[in-house]
């Protein structure tokens, strides 16, 4: 709600480089233009592409023919930016004034030879088009010995944009009036957001927009109660997940399966990775940091709050319910398997750990004490502690506990190219249905600060780098998914 | 290439409102 306000406020921009394709498909939106944001920024992605790369040749829509049926020519791409390439037509030369920013996912996009395939003549932009009088000549000139793309590159564009969740999937997920547990939701329709074609890919067939899900919860008769959140999040579980390793769950009263429900097959969910339990592990009462699902711009002192040791050697429900019967018996705490941990927040824990939350124990998420001081990051001391400053060594002897061992953390540290200063679009993840113009602006380790453009640095989210909530510049221009474009406050509106 | 890329020259045609003609281009074999 703290961003949905500010947002709507927002007037998004527009471009006729940026609404081009939108409008050959018949559908018209407004969205944010990031090519004139760019600038010359480092962005997410610019040099990730194998075999896109800065003066490869492409076949693009002319958009300067002066003819009224659709003509292509031949452009050079200049620069790279996530999904977007700035392209600059043949005949141009060093002359940058008509560049234009183009989403090299959408479907008009081709390698050199595609008009000539399917017996299309290639039209220069009427501006240029006294230049020369000999435009063969140019052209075997200024293509021999250059690259373009391989000719597979639109079907396995449109290769990649196929999900495997279909509207009325089941799942288990997160239930966010109540941290600790999960409930079933279905994945239902998309109702944001443009409806209808761009080019070859229908927007919201399945409720699924370049992997992100709408989920309602199950036992919410007008459809309001949603949740939104990527494929591969790990908050979204498949059906039996939570009894499985004995995590809380929110039972449905009497509701059963509906004619075309089913369960979200268990091969579609991010895996995690196995973990060995056997020597030294987390234990209840341990401390470490943590941040705060309820506030992704801190970091704070946690507390262990359940683990179990070993896995229970057969998932069958027989062996759990004896399970549970024998912890019942011998007064021992529930407790999760599968290398899962419940964390409370130190100093903000409801009495009945209704907002404990469920991290695995390679999370990304979660820290040994003291990784905070070392990596120069603010820690959130527990609400209403007394014995400022924080430090870790009086507070486990006042707490009398102990921090949990360095070596259960992960530690892995991907490759993972990101920069401070770099543009992207990244989920709002307090507001998940959004997607924003972003800017990493720190990085620790495997650790990025996500600042949300024009926005105050008290809503920057702390984020793995491979968390399924960043994309590249683009993205949402090529899922149809509306950017929310960096807010215009009295002050940054210059 | 450094990505295990295979680059393979190809013989790209090109038809303009003066003719058809074919140039010699480089195109990768695998688009990752």
């Amino acid at each position: 709600a703290r961003k949905s306000g500010g947002y709507q406020q927002n007037l998004p921009h527009s471009s006729s480089s940026q609404t081009w394709w939108l409008f050959n498909s018949g559908v018209s939106v407004d969205v944010f233009d990031w090519g004139r944001y760019l600038g010359d920024g480092e962005v997410l992605m610019g040099k990730s592409w194998g075999s896109v790369s800065e003066g490869v040749r492409v076949e693009v829509p002319n958009t300067d023919s002066g003819l009224p049926m659709k003509v292509y020519w031949i452009a050079s791409i200049i620069k790279l930016a996530g999904f977007k390439a700035l392209l600059r037509y043949e005949g141009f030369d060093s002359d940058s004034t008509r560049d234009f920013w183009l989403n090299l996912c959408v479907p008009d996009i081709h390698q050199v030879g595609w008009c000539a395939a399917g017996g299309k003549p290639l039209v220069p932009p009427q501006t240029i088009l006294h230049r020369f009088t000999n435009w063969k000549t140019f052209l075997v000139k200024r293509l021999t010995g250059s690259k373009t793309l391989p000719p597979d590159f639109s079907s396995k564009v449109k290769e990649s944009m196929q999900f495997p969740f279909k509207k009325q999937m089941r799942v288990e997920v997160v239930d966010k009036t109540h941290l600790c547990r999960t409930r079933v939701a279905l994945v239902e329709q998309v109702s944001v957001g443009p409806v209808g074609w761009i080019g070859r890919f229908r927007l919201h067939d399945d409720g699924v927009i370049g992997g992100r899900l709408r989920l309602i919860y199950e036992e919410c008769d007008d459809g309001t109660d949603d949740f939104w959140c990527h494929m591969y999040s790990p908050l979204i579980h498949s059906i039996g997940w939570s009894r499985s390793i004995g995590h809380r769950f929110k039972r449905s009263d009497g509701t059963r399966k509906l004619d075309g429900q089913m369960d979200a097959p268990g091969q579609l969910f991010a895996k995690v990775k196995e973990v060995d339990q056997t020597g030294l592990w987390f234990q209840d009462g341990m401390k470490l940091e943590a941040i705060d699902p309820l506030n992704l711009s801190a970091i704070c002192v946690a507390t262990v709050r359940k683990v179990r040791r070993r896995r229970s050697p057969s998932r069958s429900v027989g062996r759990l319910k004896l399970l549970r019967l024998t912890c019942s018996l011998r007064r021992l705490p529930q407790v999760l398997a599968d290398g899962y941990l419940m964390i409370g927040i130190d100093g903000s824990e409801a009495a009945d750990g209704s907002d404990w939350f469920c991290y695995h124990s390679t999370s990304p998420s979660i820290f040994p004490a003291g990784f905070c001081e070392i990596n120069n990051i603010e820690l959130t001391p527990p609400r209403g502690y007394a014995g400022l400053p924080f430090r870790w060594f009086e507070y486990l002897k006042e707490s009398k506990s102990v921090a949990a061992p360095v070596n259960l953390f992960n530690k892995e540290v991907p490759n993972h190219g990101f920069r401070p200063g770099m543009k992207l679009e990244a989920v709002d993840l307090m507001e998940p249905r959004l997607v924003c113009v972003a800017t990493v602006t720190r990085i620790v380790h495997r650790l990025l600060r996500i600042h949300f453009d024009g926005w105050e640095d008290e809503y920057d989210q702390w984020v793995d780098c491979e968390s399924p909530d960043l994309y590249p510049v683009g993205w949402c221009q090529l899922t149809g998914y509306q950017l929310q474009p960096p807010a215009v406050t009295a002050g940054s509106r210059d | 290439d450094a990505g295990g890329r295979k680059w393979e020259q190809k013989q790209v045609q090109i038809k303009t409102l003066e003719g058809e003609f074919s140039v010699t281009m480089w195109a990768s074999d695998d688009n990752k």
